[in-house]
């Protein structure tokens, strides 16, 4: 996601935190909000100290697997993603003897990735850089399939991160419980599943306007509720 | 949500005061 979906994120994780991880984060960021820090990661990942996370952001898979053929498919994967990221973070931040350096960062990383994952295009083919290769118009300018589920689709709306977190604090308990017992491969399926469908959709060269818009709008919502809930 | 469960044994470092320091 661009900053927007991110910062909205963030806004639904913080809403939704118990007390003790409230105060945990709070501990750890004393000075700063989740919704201030959920673009960090991109803000580094270029910096040469940082350069090895640059793929902890994203998944690249082949087309047309099954739930279980994925889930083998991303276990059997070498090297880091945003699977064995959210993984080591998650280590890091529950393990007494990791720093408090340690924990700040990975808690850092935890806020963005995890939004990283329910962006549809960032669990999606290689051989299209997640569809950043695959240039479309929409509402008459030029952009590409990738950078539009990450912040177009979402500006279209023209509100801020706050006012979409309150608008999209709808969830009854009981979604909200199912969301949250759901393991992270599921997340990532989700995701996979709905960049395949977005990829079959378009081609390279498609005008999309306000039925493309309509359309989508709602699952955009969606993943961004379910990446805040999850977060928490 | 996976911050609820990862930070729930969550424990701050104590604070050293500044005549502790050595």
């Amino acid at each position: 996601w661009g900053v927007i979906g991110h910062q909205t994120v963030a806004k639904i994780a913080e809403n939704n935190l118990n007390i003790r991880a409230k105060a945990a984060v709070k501990d750890l960021l004393p000075d700063e909000s989740l919704t201030q820090i959920s673009s960090w990661a991109d803000q580094v990942r270029s910096q040469p100290e940082y350069r090895y996370t640059s793929s902890w952001h994203f998944l690249n898979l082949p087309d047309g697997l099954d739930y279980n053929s994925f889930t083998q498919t991303v276990k059997g994967l070498s090297g880091d993603n945003i699977y064995t990221a959210i993984l080591k973070c998650g280590k890091t931040l529950s393990d007494p003897s990791s720093s408090r350096a340690q924990k700040v960062e990975a808690l850092k990383f935890m806020v963005h990735l995890v939004g990283d994952a329910h962006q549809p295009m960032h669990i999606s083919r290689a051989e299209d850089k997640g569809g950043n290769t695959i240039q479309v118009q929409f509402n008459g300018k030029g952009t590409n399939l990738h950078s539009l589920w990450d912040g177009k689709l979402l500006d279209a709306q023209g509100l801020t991160a706050d006012e979409m977190a309150t608008k999209f604090n709808k969830t009854n308990p009981a979604q909200i419980l199912q969301w949250q017992k759901d393991p992270i491969l599921k997340w990532l399926f989700e995701s996979y599943q709905i960049s395949s469908k977005l990829y079959a959709e378009v081609q390279s060269g498609s005008k999309l306007s306000e039925e493309y818009y309509t359309k989508h709008l709602p699952e955009v919502q969606l993943r961004l509720e379910q990446g805040g809930i999850r977060l928490a | 949500g996976i911050l609820n469960e990862v930070l729930k044994n969550y424990k701050p470092e104590p604070k050293i005061k500044d005549d502790q320091k050595t």
